[in-house]
């Protein structure tokens, strides 16, 4: 439908040209079917490399950013759960995502978070910029991911307290932004050599990305106290973490048509036609007519 | 066709006995008969692994070989398949003969890193052939 066209192409990295563009300029694909451009637009650098055209420019036009690293390894761990060396899905996964999205804050508008918290507060502007996330992908999770770095091995419970508060960024003013609304949270989790810490958010971003905003402006505020609050234990002076700013997860369910949808795999099954036997088709006798004699011998 | 048939069994004179196994050998399968073929390509071949991080290795599979005259239920080629057969052999030779295709894929888990830096990973569909056709 054309909705859906139209959706997937104005989401793509911009290589689609707009087709009121004036027509030489217009990218060769536009030219393309329908069916094969929406296809060539959820795979653009697959597909771009085997047109011609698309070689020489598809390594020039899109520098690619690093991503960080800390983020590359938990998303390579995500990989080895979700699919085998080959790269097939595994059949046990019980959840109906078929995209993950890993995105790390911009670096505007944050404040200058202190690297080593001494358990108080940590406070951070977070900006994140969505584009990539088509309209055909709908939010089924989010979370900020936390990756702890624990120098000093914390044996006890701890218990962090975080809030978070989404602000409307007036870009065009360059206002300060204002806390549109927010929420706050405790978490409660062993540190024992955790290395990540997953702040469910689903409920604060659901209507933000389901009315496709591109940029998600949050400020969390995180404070750990170590030792269990209901011992009102003394708060540790020093919990020696270092908060890195958080990455925010997409668990998606991607609905094109390239998308891999778990739940009607049956299609991949697709049942073979039941082949009638040869002497109830017609055609088979017609088909033998060619080697004539055969006849009786290919009956028996 | 039964008439036609009768008349041309007076016409054709039986097969002697002694060249059976030439006889049957029109019923066998092509020698390269069409079939699922092996193939792995790494994304560092490709220069891909610049932006593909896993899989490392990637097998699309592919299917390549003749199409017997009347396929049967071991491909699971609809009737059609037989009539584009005979178009070719007894109506038009540029109606091309039937080809082997696949018939059913398998899914691909691919992680890679986007233009802006962010990392995505995706399930695509039908991304490795696991059963070939006529058609």
């Amino acid at each position: 439908p054309h909705s859906r066209d139209h959706a997937v192409s104005d989401k793509t990295s911009g290589f689609l040209v707009a087709p009121e563009d004036n027509p030489h300029r217009l990218n060769p694909l536009l030219r393309l079917p329908k069916g094969v451009r929406r296809g060539y637009a959820l795979l653009p650098p697959l597909l771009k490399v085997l047109s011609d055209q698309g070689r020489q420019n598809w390594e020039s036009e899109t520098p690619r950013l690093q991503p960080d690293s800390r983020a590359l390894r938990y998303m390579k761990r995500l990989y080895k759960m979700s699919a085998t060396k080959e790269g097939i899905p595994k059949a046990n996964k019980s959840h109906l995502y078929n995209t993950v999205r890993l995105f790390t804050p911009c670096s505007e508008c944050k404040h200058r978070h202190r690297e080593l918290m001494k358990g108080d507060l940590h406070s951070v502007d977070l900006l994140f910029n969505l584009d990539r996330v088509t309209a055909l992908e709908h939010l089924l999770k989010s979370v900020l991911l936390y990756s702890f770095d624990t120098s000093v091995p914390v044996s006890s419970a701890t218990t962090c307290v975080c809030h978070l508060s989404i602000k409307e960024y007036d870009f065009s003013s360059q206002v300060c932004p204002s806390a549109s609304h927010s929420i706050a949270f405790s978490l409660h989790f062993e540190f024992r050599k955790r290395r990540w810490v997953e702040v469910d958010v689903t409920s604060f971003l659901q209507p933000l990305i389901a009315t496709n905003r591109r940029n998600i402006h949050m400020a969390v505020n995180f404070t750990c106290l170590v030792g269990d609050p209901q011992r009102n234990t003394e708060q540790e002076s020093s919990l020696n973490v270092a908060l890195v700013p958080p990455s925010l997860l997409l668990y998606l369910n991607d609905t094109s048509e390239q998308a891999y949808h778990r739940w009607n795999s049956l299609r991949h099954r697709r049942k073979i036609p039941v082949w009638p036997k040869q002497r109830d088709t017609p055609l088979a006798d017609l088909a033998d007519d060619q080697g004539k004699e055969n006849t009786q011998s290919k009956r028996a | 066709s039964r008439q036609r048939r009768e008349e041309s069994l007076r016409e054709a004179p039986a097969a002697p006995p002694h060249n059976l196994s030439d006889y049957f050998k029109q019923f066998l399968f092509p020698q390269n008969e069409c079939e699922l073929h092996n193939f792995r390509l790494s994304f560092s071949q490709l220069k891909w692994d610049k932006w593909i991080i896993a899989p490392h290795r990637y097998s699309p599979q592919y299917c390549k070989g003749d199409c017997p005259r009347v396929v049967g239920h071991r491909y699971g080629s609809p009737v059609h398949t037989m009539v584009q057969n005979i178009i070719y052999e007894k109506l038009d030779a540029s109606v091309p003969k039937p080809s082997c295709v696949p018939a059913e894929y398998s899914p691909l888990s691919v992680l890679t890193i986007e233009p802006d830096g962010s990392i995505v990973y995706k399930e695509y569909e039908d991304m490795i052939a696991t059963k070939c056709t006529c058609r």
